[in-house]
């Protein structure tokens, strides 16, 4: 302000006041190792609101009686800088109470992609106006979550519950055994499977490099997990056995460039398979964690 | 992986739109240059590298 060099410029602040929760889940010897994580579910209790204050609100704002609760997973850099990614949201109503979830599967999943030894899993919880602007209620100050009470309150604490699949039933096995044939039913895994470029007519004087290579295929089956943790999770399908890693084969061609012909290398992505697994259409692809 | 597949992902990576037809003069004329293999073979052991972390 009254600055010689630049034109006042008034806003209007539009304060869409949060509350923030910072969760803190100690996660180490929670997952099973050699385990796949399935779904983590973030449980919060929402206390009910005192009668009056819902009256009393009901009078000032009748607008609307919701808050947006979103919750973040909060990652602690080794700089010491904080970094926050979405993992779910939704709106609450100030006349419900009781156990609200959150699917933070996402949250979980970056955790595990941190370098050991990691951090506590953060989860950051803000409870905001359902939206912004001058008709926004305020019915998000009245929605309260139990945190932790003293030890020993028990009630209302916030659950971080952690679904998981043990691959020694539910995984594959790795590569197959080149000694025995893969029968029916065998569990999935990796088997040889050699192209011989050179049986390829096109290939013929356009491929100098390599003659052939393994490319490995994915047979077998995978073991469904039984009837009621199929309807907990109702949005995976049944379990099949993928190329969950390939890697890229690199070749030597002939290109002919400005009447000369000259060897030039080239890399085929995603040729060779690298690792089969058992995975379920539906499941969500974690996200990678970026640096 | 079928024949198709790596065909297309050939011409995909070459931005190619069909098989160049060489004449058997030109193939056999054609000598891979030491960096060229050089490169090759570099290309060759990064892609076969993470499977060997994997042992």
């Amino acid at each position: 302000r009254f600055s010689q060099n630049f034109r006042e410029v008034a806003g209007r602040f539009l304060a869409s006041e949060a509350s923030t929760h910072l969760l803190v889940f100690g996660m180490e010897q929670r997952l099973p190792p050699n385990s796949e994580l399935v779904q983590a579910v973030l449980r919060l209790f929402q206390e009910p609101v005192p009668e009056a204050a819902l009256r009393r609100h009901g009078l000032l704002a009748p607008r609307s009686d919701r808050a947006r609760v979103t919750v973040r997973w909060l990652h602690v850099r080794d700089d010491g800088s904080n970094r926050t990614s979405l993992i779910d949201s939704r709106l609450v109503s100030v006349h419900e109470s009781g156990w609200k979830a959150f699917d933070v599967t996402e949250a979980v999943n970056f955790w595990q992609q941190l370098r050991r030894p990691r951090q506590p899993l953060l989860l950051q919880v803000s409870v905001q106006r359902e939206h912004l602007g001058p008709l926004a209620s305020s019915a998000h100050r009245l929605v309260r979550f139990a945190s932790q009470g003293p030890a020993g309150a028990g009630q209302g604490q916030p659950q971080l519950e952690l679904h998981t699949l043990d691959l020694r039933d539910f995984g594959a096995q790795g590569n197959c055994d080149p000694e025995a044939p893969v029968t029916e039913g065998a569990r999935c895994c990796r088997r040889e499977m050699y192209i011989d470029l050179q049986g390829m007519k096109w290939a013929e004087r356009w491929v100098l490099e390599p003659p052939g290579f393994l490319a490995y295929e994915c047979v077998g089956t995978c073991q469904q997990p039984p009837e009621p943790l199929r309807s907990k999770w109702p949005f995976l399908g049944p379990r099949q056995c993928v190329a969950s890693e390939t890697t890229s084969l690199p070749m030597i061609v002939s290109i002919r460039e400005g009447g000369r012909t000259r060897a030039q290398v080239v890399s085929l992505p995603n040729m060779r398979v690298q690792k089969c697994s058992c995975a379920s259409d539906g499941a969500p692809v974690p996200r990678k964690l970026e640096p | 992986m079928t024949e198709e597949q790596i065909l297309g992902s050939l011409l995909q990576q070459l931005r190619l739109s069909e098989v160049p037809v060489l004449d058997e003069g030109e193939a056999e004329s054609v000598v891979t240059p030491a960096h060229v293999r050089a490169q090759y073979v570099a290309l060759l052991q990064r892609s076969h590298g993470t499977r060997s972390r994997g042992k």
